[in-house]
């Protein structure tokens, strides 16, 4: 069984992020429940965006991209 | 590159700036080089130009700050967050805020190089949004480059002049 690298910190701290720069909005209710969850959407976005590979997943890659120093303007986005 | 929606930008192609505090990181006369050179970085591509004001309210106000600074987007201590600017507009449009609790420099590659930092944030005053071509300055993700030999990466050329056009000199 393959030893997972991320904390329950690292999931909250990707949450955050996702929010901050890449619009995801609060999973609310049982919809969120089937199909790609809102988090494994806006990761794939992230990863794309970044040229990571896209798996969807929170993985050492892309929390390693999401630590790394930045600008705080929101990916494609005005800030309203 | 890409632009904010509707590509926004200035109506004007002379625009003011005013420094409103300074960083202790760094002497004021590296930080007025940094933050001049920054925007000159711009005016070298585009029909733009920059005036330093002192005192009143200039397009592009640029300030140091920590935590909560005043427009609803704290920053977040050290590391993560380094700066942010706001799109081409009246009122907080257009203004810079570098965040305090980082360590910016005048060109050592330990710390932030401010000149760097603050010519990305510019291009979001002008109207750029983050770039996903990894060279961009516009990319929103920090790397340090020697600021003596600076250039200006071609995708971040293309963007500010699909917005004002090239320098007509």
């Amino acid at each position: 069984v393959p030893v997972s690298e991320v904390t329950v910190q690292d999931e909250s701290f990707a949450e955050n992020y996702l929010k901050n720069f890449f619009n995801m909005t609060e999973q609310k209710g049982p919809s969120t429940r089937r199909g790609i969850s809102p988090l494994s959407k806006k990761l794939s976005e992230m990863q794309r965006f970044f040229g990571l590979h896209i798996t969807g997943a929170l993985d050492g890659e892309t929390l390693e991209m999401m630590k790394k120093p930045r600008c705080g303007v929101p990916d494609g986005k005005i800030a309203r | 590159f890409s632009t904010f929606g509707n590509s926004l930008k200035w109506e004007k192609n002379s625009l003011t700036y005013r420094i409103e505090n300074y960083t202790p990181d760094m002497s004021v006369a590296e930080v007025d080089d940094s933050i001049n050179r920054a925007l000159q970085v711009w005016a070298k591509v585009t029909p733009l130009r920059f005036t330093r004001i002192y005192s009143g309210t200039a397009d592009i106000m640029v300030s140091f700050g920590r935590q909560s600074h005043g427009d609803y987007y704290p920053f977040d201590g050290p590391s993560g967050t380094l700066a942010h600017a706001f799109a081409p507009g009246s009122g907080i449009g257009g203004d810079a805020h570098f965040d305090e609790d980082e360590m910016f420099t005048f060109s050592s590659n330990r710390g932030y190089v401010l000149f760097l930092v603050a010519a990305h944030e510019f291009g979001h005053s002008l109207g750029l949004s983050h770039s996903d071509d990894p060279g961009a300055l516009m990319y929103p993700v920090y790397s340090y480059r020697d600021p003596s030999t600076f250039v200006l990466p071609r995708d971040d050329v293309n963007g500010i002049q699909s917005l004002y056009g090239s320098n007509p000199s």
